[in-house]
């Protein structure tokens, strides 16, 4: 019958996007370290 | 025998194609040698620019905090948390502390003016407003040298025009 | 160089030169760029085969450098754990990937500015598989997927304003991972999926330059799916494969989450690939609708299906429907038949025209084309929602008759015909792929969910045989009783077919030929309100 897809370790309700913090396909865990960022070459 | 399973259980035994056999040989190989999470973490490469040799009784590593957007959200908008956070975009380009600072004083309705390299805040609604600019009093931040030395400050421009193509 | 021993110490000897420059991070960015300057200066970046040799140098150097030499594991009592992960030094390759960024970033060769680093990433698939063919189980990934890692972190930005130059890096990413898919290197098919599917890549790819870096992706995922299929087929999966299979279901749900127009638009190209036991992976596909649609619910009691805007929109899909049967030059018979059908022969052989050769069977581990039965399924139903609306648009145009928004079953008798004949025709399987094929299409509101919604109970309502009535049901339910996500489409169908006395559902003697299909049934009407 399938998996519960809510124990994979995504927030599925969740109302930002999740590949920002989608760490690996094979952990429940989010990704660490810094998230991505961008800074606008003005700013140096 | 009407549905997904069934029918094709027939198949499969006579399409164990020696490629198939070999690829899945070759992933359990792999299984055995998953990537590890700290294969994909970045070094803490924080460089500072000009490094000083402190006592070891300094912290000689960035406190994790500093990562932490929440903490840069928690900082108030009266002028000394304000300086800090004036302090952490000019004085650490580059870096996800500049971001965050730099995320938070939008949020503090200070906006980024791209010709002056300043950040302006309207002090009072301003007087016009078009679709190319708007025009009023503003409060900027600005390293300003007098003859008592110099140094940090807000300042307020009256009068002043802040044309839409150089808001970032 | 004189020969090419001297030539690989040469190499060596300026690896170890740039490695020693970044064991001193203090060092400025003139160091680094005077380094370049130097490699340009020895003619080693003008993008010819000396570039190549020099890379696949530096490539072997930086990976045979990052293995630690293997500890002996004494066998530990009985069961001998498998051997720990080899120990890697991440040092030699972020050296090299620094070097390849700093290339890459300030050696332009030129218009194709994209070319230094496809060669590089060409150089770099080569080894891969090179590597892969000679050590066989002994392969290691990860030093590999270190090296990419540090490509994709340094050489992706999240800069829209720069979307151009980060599409052809983006896009020479996605070329090279298509190189290296696991059918080809099945030893590096789970550092593979981690990285495509990598927050620095995936995203991007998706979201830059509007969209044009949707095929690439859905190529990637094609790979995938194609690499797995042989072994989905099956309802047993081994620990690896079973990792893969749930490794992919996650990257399906982030797609599901924040990018379900993409997997929308290529359902179709991925049914093809994905084997029909696959019913939950498969779910999750065709349960994604585009973010801007709000679905009502499927249990709302009077749910008038026909009256919601979306339903006479035709869903954007964005791969060739018609490939397959063109590449069986069936399409000129097929749209010949649907504006002359009297006289035609094309249903006299149809089925045997949807069997495979014999060999392919035993390797497609079924005796039909699906891939070609999708097609035929979905070409011919399209075919005749575009007459349906055609017809209504004459119609109001002449305003002649009030037409009631519902189907009008002789507008469109010839498909409808050729469903009905492949139906009654066919034997169990070849019925269930071809019921499969319509099931596919129930997915969010659109004019493709609403025909093929109606077909299906059409053709429960119409069969003469209880078995055909039976597989209906069979596909419905089984698409059903799985875990969530199920597909709008698939639940107002199902709905219909049990609520409508039309359909006479109750009455059917499978519906209780024993206790616990009676309850199963009872419990999914329960869940579908």
């Amino acid at each position: 019958l399938g998996i519960d897809l809510t124990t994979l370790g995504l927030n599925l309700n969740s109302p930002d996007n999740l590949y920002k913090t989608f760490g690996s396909p094979w952990s429940n865990e989010p990704a660490k370290g810094d998230p991505d960022f961008h800074i606008p070459s003005c700013y140096f | 025998d009407l549905g997904a399973i069934g029918d094709n259980l027939t198949g499969t035994s006579a399409s164990s194609g020696h490629d198939q056999l070999y690829n899945l040989q070759m992933l359990e190989a792999a299984f055995h040698k998953l990537p590890q999470p700290k294969d994909s973490e970045r070094a803490k490469n924080y460089v500072p620019r000009h490094p000083a040799v402190t006592p070891a009784s300094y912290p000689q590593i960035q406190a994790p905090i500093v990562s932490n957007p929440t903490f840069w959200e928690r900082i108030g908008s009266d002028t000394l948390a304000t300086d800090m956070l004036f302090f952490a975009f000019y004085y650490q380009q580059n870096t996800y502390q500049q971001y965050l600072a730099a995320k938070e004083l939008k949020k503090q309705s200070w906006r980024f003016h791209r010709r002056y390299n300043t950040w302006f805040q309207r002090h009072v609604e301003p007087q016009v407003t078009t679709d190319e600019y708007e025009r009023g009093s503003y409060v900027y931040f600005d390293f300003h040298v007098t003859d008592d030395g110099s140094g940090w400050c807000q300042r307020i421009k009256n009068d002043f025009t802040f044309e839409y193509n150089y808001l970032e | 160089f004189a020969s090419a021993a001297d030539f690989q110490d040469k190499v060596a000897v300026l690896f170890s030169e740039w490695c020693q420059i970044c064991d001193h991070p203090a060092m400025g960015d003139s160091v680094y760029s005077h380094y370049i300057v130097q490699l340009q200066q020895n003619g080693l970046l003008k993008g010819d085969d000396v570039t190549d040799r020099f890379f696949f140098s530096l490539t072997e150097l930086a990976i045979a450098h990052s293995i630690v030499p293997e500890q002996t594991i004494a066998p530990t009592g009985l069961s001998q754990q498998p051997s720990p992960q080899q120990q890697i030094s991440y040092f030699s390759i972020d050296s090299y990937s620094k070097l390849v960024a700093s290339v890459v970033k300030s050696v332009d060769l030129g218009p194709n500015k994209g070319s230094l680093l496809h060669k590089i990433l060409a150089v770099t698939a080569r080894i891969i598989q090179k590597d892969a063919e000679e050590k066989k189980v002994s392969f290691n990934p990860r030093p590999y997927f270190r090296l990419f890692i540090n490509w994709l972190n340094e050489l992706t930005t999240s800069d829209l304003h720069h979307d151009g130059t980060n599409f052809q890096v983006l896009t020479a990413f996605a070329n090279a991972f298509h190189i290296l898919q696991p059918l080809r290197v099945p030893a590096w098919s789970f550092a593979w999926l981690e990285l495509v599917s990598h927050r620095c890549f995936m995203p991007k790819l998706l979201m830059c330059n509007l969209q044009k870096g949707w095929p690439f992706f859905q190529r990637l995922l094609v790979d995938l799916f194609k690499f797995m299929e042989p072994y989905l087929r099956n309802a047993e999966l081994g620990q690896p494969i079973l990792l893969l299979y749930k490794g992919t279901l996650r990257v399906l749900l982030v797609l599901l989450h924040d990018f379900p127009e993409f997997l929308c638009d290529y359902h179709f190209s991925f049914c093809d690939v994905i084997p029909p036991s696959c019913i939950q992976m498969r779910n999750v596909i065709l349960s994604a609708f585009p973010r801007n649609m709000r679905l009502p619910d499927p249990s709302t009691p009077n749910l008038k299906i026909d009256l919601l805007a979306e339903i006479s929109i035709a869903p954007r899909i964005m791969t060739d429907v018609d490939g397959a049967l063109k590449a069986k030059q069936m399409k000129a018979q097929v749209d010949e038949y649907l504006k002359r059908p009297e006289g035609s022969l094309f249903l006299t052989d149809l089925k045997q025209k949807l069997l495979l050769p014999q060999n392919e069977a035993n390797v497609a581990g079924t005796r039909y084309n699906v891939p070609l039965v999708n097609s035929l399924v979905l070409y011919v139903g399209m075919q005749a929602v575009q007459q349906l609306q055609q017809n209504k648009a004459n119609a109001s145009a002449s305003a002649q008759i009030n037409q009631s928004p519902q189907m009008d079953i002789f507008q469109i008798e010839t498909a409808t015909e050729l469903f009905r004949n492949l139906v009654m025709t066919m034997d169990t399987e070849g019925r269930y792929l071809i019921l499969n094929a319509i099931a596919n299409q129930l997915r969010y509101p659109n004019s493709h969910t609403h025909y093929f919604s109606f077909i299906i109970l059409y053709l429960f309502a119409e069969a003469t045989q209880e078995i055909v009535q039976e597989q209906i049901t069979r596909v419905l339910l089984e698409r059903l009783i799985v875990n969530r996500p199920h597909p709008w489409g698939l639940l107002i169908t199902f709905i219909e077919l049990i609520k409508n006395p039309r359909y006479s559902f109750w009455t059917r003697s499978f519906t209780h030929c024993a206790p616990e299909i009676e309850k199963l049934f009872e419990s999914v009407a329960r869940s579908c309100g």
